[in-house]
């Protein structure tokens, strides 16, 4: 079983966008899916077309409902959804000791060929639990400043969860979607990170296509939405990558 | 003195872009302004090429530090910096009672003609402690499903703090960020906001304009890194339609 953290604490880079296709990509191959709503706003939840006022991963994780009482069985994949108060369950999570371990744990022994989660735009428990449950993380960015400013804090705190708590994390790679590489900006970004070598970036880009973001609205991923699409294509190649890079063990 | 947040829990809507260039193009009116980033990603500090390792808002309103401590003066503004510890003082700010009159407590009897918060992509105690705070809310937002989904959410959350802890707070708008219109998505978000009478929405949007993003890399407000771009000239706009509504008494 592979686990693999969405993240960038950088608002609005794609992270729920990836988790859905990438997820739907891996489903449509005949892989074994859980997905996982780790954010408050439940929008990995609500793009799936699942309810946000039923039983929630901060249940799970407080020990308050089992596996079977949350998870939702969809056509392509199982989730775990996220609930509004996921918020204040953060505060809560984080006073316990040990709490950190919470999503690992409740992960042992569950037969998914792939478990996906979609990360908050934050660094705080919710993250750091997907992080110490993760065998990788996948880094979705645009080419723009403060992302990159931002990437340094997101290997800070993956390097000291694999020294103290996860030992077998590691970044599958960074992301580029929606990345303009002709701005001098995206050019500079890219240089940057290729000289970087505690950074690897996926030769797949997600390119800017008006469907990926429709298609959640129809509680559909790009595959059922847009088949012929640029984004198909896109998470496709990104899913087929994946799979040669990391799959096959 | 009227105090502004800039608020909406969905990431990368714009509310730090607005942040900046709001206070700039105030203060280029003539306006004393300060700026209150709230946010522990730093964005807007380190947009006004302010240091994130210095005191900062947290110790003000945890009661470690004096207002005088920690405001940076700039050449066109004043600020209370961001930390990246903002994210442990989120948990010990929720733990106090009444800590949702911190921000406000601190900025009483303070001369300033107009105080802009930019809020992270939360509605935790940080963005509470801007909206108790605030005579007016101002919500950037594209045209995308997740965004409308989420904007109910925060109409719920300044209803429960007009009730409860600030009776004078008001929409001032929203203000559409990079909203393709032309997408039938666009047009039916805008649709249906015009239908709802909870919500006004600001005449000025902001265009997309990559010099918005490039400005922030030079610790730059729009109107110092490119006086004649759309950017400028829409936030030129949108700071004279606020002062119309609501500079003036
Ligand atoms: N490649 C793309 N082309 C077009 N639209 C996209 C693309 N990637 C993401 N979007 C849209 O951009 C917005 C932000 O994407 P998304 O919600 O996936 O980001 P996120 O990182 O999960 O945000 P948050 O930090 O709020 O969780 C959404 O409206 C989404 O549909
Ligand atoms: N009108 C615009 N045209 C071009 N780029 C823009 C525009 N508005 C914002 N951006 C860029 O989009 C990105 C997200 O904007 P910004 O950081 O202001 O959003 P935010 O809501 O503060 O995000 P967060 O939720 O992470 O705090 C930034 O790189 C910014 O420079
Ligand atoms: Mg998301
Ligand atoms: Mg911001």
């Amino acid at each position: 079983m592979k686990v693999i953290s969405i993240t960038n604490n950088k608002g609005g880079t794609g992270k729920t966008t990836t988790s859905y296709n990438l997820g739907a990509a891996l489903a449509n191959r005949n892989h074994k899916v859980l997905l996982i709503d780790l954010d408050a706003q439940c929008n990995l939840t609500i793009a799936t077309g699942t309810s946000t006022t039923g039983r929630h991963i901060g249940e799970l994780l407080l020990g308050e409902a089992s596996f079977d009482d949350v998870v939702v069985k969809k056509d392509l994949f199982d989730l775990l959804p996220a609930h509004r108060m996921l918020l204040s369950f953060e505060y809560r999570i984080n006073t316990e000791p040990d709490s950190g371990f919470f999503l690992a744990e409740n992960l042992e022994g569950k037969e998914y060929d792939f478990v996906i989660i979609d990360c908050p735009p934050s660094l705080g428990s919710l993250t750091v639990n997907a992080l110490v449950a993760s065998d990788f993380f996948v880094v979705p960015m645009q080419g723009e400043n403060f992302a990159y400013v931002g990437l340094d804090e997101i290997l800070q705190l993956t390097t000291k969860i694999k020294r103290r708590m996860n030992p077998r994390i590691k970044l599958a790679g960074i992301l580029f979607n929606r990345f303009d590489m002709r701005t001098k900006f995206g050019q500079m970004v890219l240089q940057k990170l290729t000289q970087n070598p505690m950074v690897r970036v996926f030769e797949t880009s997600i390119r800017q296509d008006v469907s990926l973001m429709e298609s959640t609205a129809f509680a559909q991923s790009i595959f059922e939405y847009a088949p012929d699409s640029r984004g198909a294509s896109d998470f496709g190649k990104l899913c087929d990558e994946l799979l040669e890079l990391y799959g096959e063990e």
